[in-house]
């Protein structure tokens, strides 16, 4: 009774992939089709811009904690990835949490109006501008923007991210034929969805995997250089998680 | 050293 398509391992593993990816991404795919987010008012800006940057921070770190966190349950959602060691899954969420979280920005960025959903409400990149680090910021905004504007269904997104935790090439693995084998399977699954849809033209437009890595260090940069200014309030203040992985 | 992250990987629920 079940669809010839759905009989083909590498498009169950798809579909798997995308619920897994559905059930959790914030905001949810419903909730993306015709949004009715409102934009950031002029007075909103303005009082995010007079919060002290140590505060700003703290509010951003949660943020993202928040994200990782939604990415961590991903990871186990994924088949195969409860199957590795521990210590390879830590590897490959330290190392590939943050590009997750990255790219799952692009699904709640307005390309008309260059502003991110933010607590509840669009946000441009002059909103975040007590945190101190323009560069990192804009950077970010280019990333989501680029993304925006290649269209990915969530099925292509669900994959991408699965690609980018599951990636035998990241450092310290412990059983890295392991790691290669599942991402395969990933891969595979990726480029026949690419066929199927007639996208295979998706996979020269993505962001080159030095880009997100160039954007992580860029984020642990300004970490360390928010620790040299403010020592003592990560320890004190940001989210344990946040700090494990960034500091 | 990674308490949280080992934590969350074996909580069972969702």
């Amino acid at each position: 009774a079940c669809p010839q398509a759905l009989r083909v391992p590498s498009e169950l593993l798809t579909q798997s992939v995308l619920l897994s990816h559905r059930a959790t991404c914030h905001p949810r795919a419903e909730d993306l089709q015709g949004h009715r987010w409102a934009t950031f008012s002029r007075e909103e800006i303005c009082a995010y811009q007079s919060q002290p940057t140590a505060e700003m921070w703290q509010r951003c770190a949660r943020r993202v904690t928040e994200a990782i966190e939604r990415v961590v349950e991903f990871a186990k959602r994924l088949r195969g990835f409860l199957e590795l060691s521990q210590h390879d899954q830590i590897v490959l969420l330290k190392a590939g949490a943050m590009e997750v979280v990255l790219v799952r920005m692009c699904r709640a960025f307005d390309a008309a109006t260059r502003t991110v959903l933010f607590e509840g409400k669009l946000a441009g990149p002059e909103l975040f501008r007590s945190l101190g680090c323009p560069e990192l910021v804009a950077s970010i905004f280019d990333l989501a923007q680029g993304l925006s504007a290649l269209r990915c269904s969530e099925s292509e997104l669900g994959l991408l991210s699965a690609l980018l935790l599951v990636n035998a090439g990241r450092p310290w693995l412990q059983d890295r034929p392991r790691v290669a084998r599942l991402q395969g399977h990933l891969d595979v699954a990726f480029r026949v969805l690419l066929r199927r849809t007639r996208r295979e033209g998706l996979l020269a437009r993505l962001p080159s995997p030095g880009r997100l890595r160039a954007l992580c260090s860029q984020h642990l940069e300004q970490v360390q250089a928010f620790r040299r200014l403010h020592p003592g309030v990560v320890s004190a203040a940001f989210p344990p998680l946040y700090r494990e992985l960034f500091a | 050293k990674h308490r949280i992250l080992h934590k969350l990987l074996q909580n069972g629920n969702s």
